[in-house]
This record gives C-alpha cells, sequence and structure tokens, in this order.
C-alpha cells in the first residue's frame, strides 16, 4: 500500500504566543537528542 | 514551564491520523526526530489538554489499557501518560494494536498555542521511550507498504501542499533524481556530512565528518555552535539585543549560498531557504533561521540537524529497508 497525507502549515508556538507579548526562550535544539540532559537541564 | 520549549515552539507542519473504533480524528506533528505515539487524551484535564481533541479510549471498542505509565522527556517539555492499545488509522493504513501514550498531564501551558493534539515518532526503535514499538514498525511487521519507506513534502509557501507518503515516493514532489546517504546511527535519522561550502568554497570545517540528524520536528537549520561565528560573517549578518541574527532585506539576492556535501554530492541552500522574512507593525524585518547547538553528536563529531529549513528545499525519503536517507530537489 502506498498513501499520501496532506500536512496543513499552521501558525507556530512561538508565533501565536508572540503576538500575545509571550516570550519563548531559545533552548539548544539538541537537546532533544539528549533527553537525560534535557531532564536536568 | 516555558524554559522547556524548544524544537517544537517552532514546528508548523501538521496531519490527521485516526485512532479507535469508532475512529477519532486528531491533528499529529509527524516527527522524523523522536519515535513515540503519543496523544491528548481525556485522561488529562489540564489547561493545555483542554485545548486540544481529546482522544477518549472510553467511546473505542478496540481500546485495551495496559496499566504502564510513561514519562517522555519532550524537548518540548515532559508529558506523562498511561499506555494503552488501539488500532491507529495513516492515511488509510490501518495498524493494529498500535501503543500510544495516553497523556495524563500535558508539557507546559504554552502547549496551549499548539495546533497539534500529539506526535507520532518516525525515528527507529532504539529511543522509543518505555519500549513502545513505533507506528512505522507495526507498519513494517504486519506488512502494511509497499516499500518500508516514507517521505516528506514540505511546502515552502501557502497553508495547503505538503505531503507525507507512506510505501513510497511521489514523483510529481521532486524534480532530477533521488541521492542516497546511508543512516550512520539506527537511533535517529541521523547522516555523515563531508563537506560545508560557502558560495561553493569548501571551509573544511566538516574534513574530520560531521553528522547530521534530519528531524522534520525541528524548524530551523541548526549549526555546531563553532561554526556559527564565520557562518554569520559570511552572510552580513548582525545580532540583534534580541540574539536574533538579521540581515538587511534589500540584500538577500546578495547573500552566499550554503552548501552541504553528502556522499559526494553537494546540496545547496539558498539565502531564500535560510533568511525569513517577517511583517510587524508594518515594519519588515529579515531574520537569519540559523540557531547553534553546542552538543556534538553521539560520536563526537559537529552535529547539525537538518530542520524544515533544508527539508523545505529537499524531498526526503526515509527508507527502513537499506537505512538510508534520499534527497531530491523538491519542486
Amino acid at each position: 500500500l502506498k498513501v499520501k497525507i496532506p500536512l496543513q502549515k499552521h501558525k507556530s508556538m512561538r508565533e501565536t504566543l508572540g503576538e500575545k507579548g509571550i516570550k519563548i526562550p531559545y533552548q539548544d535544539p539538541a537537546l532533544k537528542y539528549y533527553p537525560e540532559q534535557f531532564a536536568g537541564s | 514551564a516555558s524554559m522547556y520549549i524548544n524544537n517544537y515552539a517552532d514546528t508548523t507542519y501538521f496531519g490527521a491520523i485516526s485512532i479507535g473504533t469508532p475512529p477519532q480524528s486528531l491533528q499529529v506533528l509527524f516527527d522524523t526526530g523522536s519515535s513515540n505515539l503519543w496523544v491528548d487524551s481525556t485522561y488529562c484535564n489540564t489547561q493545555a489538554c483542554n485545548a486540544h481533541t481529546k482522544f477518549d479510549p472510553q467511546q473505542s471498542s478496540t481500546f485495551s489499557a495496559n496499566g504502564q505509565s510513561v514519562y517522555l522527556p519532550y524537548g518540548a517539555g515532559s508529558l506523562y501518560g498511561q499506555l494503552g492499545y488501539d488500532t491507529v488509522n495513516v492515511g488509510g493504513i490501518v495498524v493494529t494494536n498500535q501503543e500510544i501514550g495516553l497523556s495524563t498531564q500535558e508539557p507546559s501551558n504554552p502547549f496551549l498555542a499548539a495546533k497539534f493534539d500529539g506526535i507520532l515518532g518516525l525515528a527507529y526503535p532504539g529511543i522509543s521511550a518505555g519500549g513502545q514499538t513505533p507506528v512505522m514498525d507495526n507498519m513494517i511487521s504486519q506488512d502494511l507498504l509497499n516499500d518500508d519507506l516514507f517521505a516528506f513534502y514540505l511546502s515552502r509557501g501557502g497553508q495547503q501542499g505538503s505531503e507525507l507518503s507512506f510505501g513510497g515516493v511521489d514523483n510529481s514532489m521532486y524534480q532530477g533524481q533521488i541521492y542516497w546517504t546511508p543512516v550512520t546511527s539506527e537511533t535517529y535519522w541521523q547522516i555523515g556530512v563531508q563537506g560545508f561550502q560557502i558560495n561553493g568554497q569548501e571551509t573544511s570545517w566538516c574534513s574530520q565528518g560531521c553528522q547530521s540528524i534530519v528531524d522534520t520536528g525541528t524548524s530551523s537549520l541548526t549549526a555546531p555552535s563553532q561554526f556559527m561565528g564565520n557562518i554569520m560573517q559570511a552572510i552580513g549578518a548582525q545580532q540583534s539585543q534580541y540574539g536574533m541574527y538579521m540581515v538587511d532585506c534589500s540584500q538577500i539576492n546578495n547573500l552566499p549560498t550554503l552548501s552541504f556535501v553528502i556522499s559526494g554530492t553537494a546540496f545547496p541552500l539558498p539565502p531564500s531557504a535560510y533568511i525569513e522574512q517577517q511583517n510587524q507593525n508594518g515594519y519588515q524585518f529579515c531574520s537569519v533561521n540559523i540557531n547553534p547547538t553546542y552538543l556534538p553528536s553521539q560520536n563526537g563529531q559537529p552535529l547539525w540537524i537538518f530542520g524544515d529549513v533544508f527539508l523545505r528545499e529537499y524531498y526526503s525519503v526515509y527508507d527502513r529497508t537499506n537505512n538510508q536517507v534520499g534527497f531530491a530537489s523538491a519542486v
């Protein structure tokens, strides 16, 4: 079987919150791959 | 709580799956940078959970709980949930007995603003929290696909037009040939990078080898921190008081092309790919959509992350049979 799933582009959390004046601080994107370090960060 | 938000704060491409019998539809982020499936559920009553569509296991005749709880330290916060099994329908592919994390406590308040109800991980089973079998692995073991691969097309503009295909590639979404490179660590979709060029000139920064994780759950292009200064200097970007790297919008066409050499093929990123133009209060500004990472890859080599910035330029194919990633020029 081969299927295609449409993806829709939405506003990101950062954009949505930014419009309300809430800033999301930057965090190292690679922490995602180091969950133990992430848990302790 | 917002300190835990990072990668997922900028993600924008989502699609629908359904779970249970009768099917309940939810919007998920299809994430090649993780391996678990979790969704909002009626077990959760926090403000963030209540802002989304929730899966109700009591309304599904095929649901079975397994009594285990799970903790997922996602890059966007920590999810607590209960594990259960149910039928998952992904674009008409019906996966039975799929283990699912059902949230009991959602990551954090910023998820109130999230436009998705869960995450469907597409990386390898070795990194799956709690040993949960990923959806793709169940598709393979249940023999549901023509070819054991999936592929992403991320549209450069507009809300519509992006797609994820399972079981084969969509020839209408790329041009030219697909260039393949082996997965270097069967955890994430991690590949080797042998060169990095600025305007066609090799920098030698990756002459000893770099690694890159191909991650649809990360929006930006992420560069090793030790290269950032030189990259921004080459681009001529100035750091703003908020830490963003800014360029003069009128100079975009004069900015350099950045290229990655992967298995002997150069993959160029023109400035239009890595510069983000935004309007705020009638003022247009242009920022560089490249972020640093201070962490190396697992083998110690400099680590890049090919997020949406790279994947809008290149149709990407993830082949589980041969453990390789393919890139072709996106239409």
